[in-house]
């Protein structure tokens, strides 16, 4: 998150871009 | 002196639909070149990196989960036709990574390596307690189900001689006490009801190949055969370019089928009316 540095970070949620999402089951 | 950016890696999201075209081409690439088991179908992308290449262009480094699917890999089913192989029976995952080249917006896949691994036992015994487990293909008993399974279809049959080619998956059921067993088969240019010496028999230049699936129970003093095959129409396959790169390395090394003209179903039949069993 890019913010000016007079303006403090909201915390929002982690992205976590992988692993992808699973199509079928897991094994 | 100018700065010179350093030529690292940007990480994509595994979701993105750039990484997922990726994906999917890495997959038609293992399910082009294989030449037996079963296809595979994407499940997970597990991590995607993007490289710069001098002097254009970007390589996807790329690791995928996939799962077997029930299409065997000579099998022209299209792989969106092609069922998951469920849990139940014993699923198999494979596990890839492949360098792909995407340039002047053509991808090409550059190296593919891939390892495949049924779940395990414990966990399948867990969620069902009675599904037979895969059994080593070089258990006698597997090969003696699938001889007598062929045997019985090839007694029945009234077109060409089969002959074995592999056997892809094999489970000892419990209850009834039986073999499960699906193999391959190629047709030769002999006819089954008239074959008196099957290794006079030879495979035919356009190779015909067959799927079939068989169970053979032990009874008292007799075996109880049951074979269903389909023969698949032969497919002509066009060679795919593959680029030169040094130390590229391909999931198998030839085409599934050979690159044989195409031929039709004999009697002029429709390829679902070569679908014959079961046989008893």
């Amino acid at each position: 998150v890019v913010v000016q540095p007079s303006v403090g970070a909201a915390p929002g949620p982690v992205i976590t871009p992988c692993p992808g999402k699973v199509r079928y089951f897991k094994i | 002196v100018t700065a010179v950016p350093l030529l690292g890696y940007r990480e994509h999201n595994c979701d993105d639909p750039e990484a997922e075209q990726v994906a999917l081409l890495a997959v038609d690439h293992i399910n082009n070149h294989l030449q037996q088991g079963y296809k595979h179908i994407l499940n997970r992308i597990d991590k995607v990196k993007v490289w710069p290449r001098r002097p254009t262009g970007e390589v996807y480094e790329l690791e995928i989960d996939t799962l077997e699917t029930t299409c065997h890999a000579l099998d022209p089913t299209p792989l969106a036709n092609c069922s998951v192989r469920q849990v139940t029976q014993h699923a198999v995952e494979g596990d890839c990574d492949f360098h792909v080249l995407k340039q002047d917006g053509q991808f090409t896949v550059l190296s593919a390596k891939c390892d495949s691994t049924p779940d395990s036992a414990e966990d399948i015994l867990k969620l069902c307690p009675d599904c037979p487990l895969l059994t080593p293909l070089n258990d006698t008993r597997v090969a003696q189900a699938a001889e007598a399974a062929l045997t019985a279809f090839n007694e029945k049959n009234n077109g060409a001689y089969l002959q074995l080619v592999e056997i892809a998956r094999a489970q000892l059921v419990p209850l009834p006490a039986s073999t499960y067993v699906e193999f391959t088969v190629a047709a030769t240019d002999c006819v089954a009801k008239e074959v008196t010496d099957p290794a006079k028999c030879n495979l035919l230049a356009d190779k015909q190949y067959g799927f079939c699936k068989a169970t053979v129970a032990e009874k008292v003093a007799r075996e109880e055969v049951e074979v269903t095959c389909t023969i698949f129409p032969a497919q002509p396959v066009v060679p795919q370019p593959q680029p030169g790169v040094a130390g590229a390395a391909a999931v198998e090394p030839a085409p599934a089928v050979d690159p044989a003209s195409p031929v039709s179903p004999p009697d002029g039949q429709s390829p679902s009316s070569l679908v014959v069993g079961p046989v008893l």
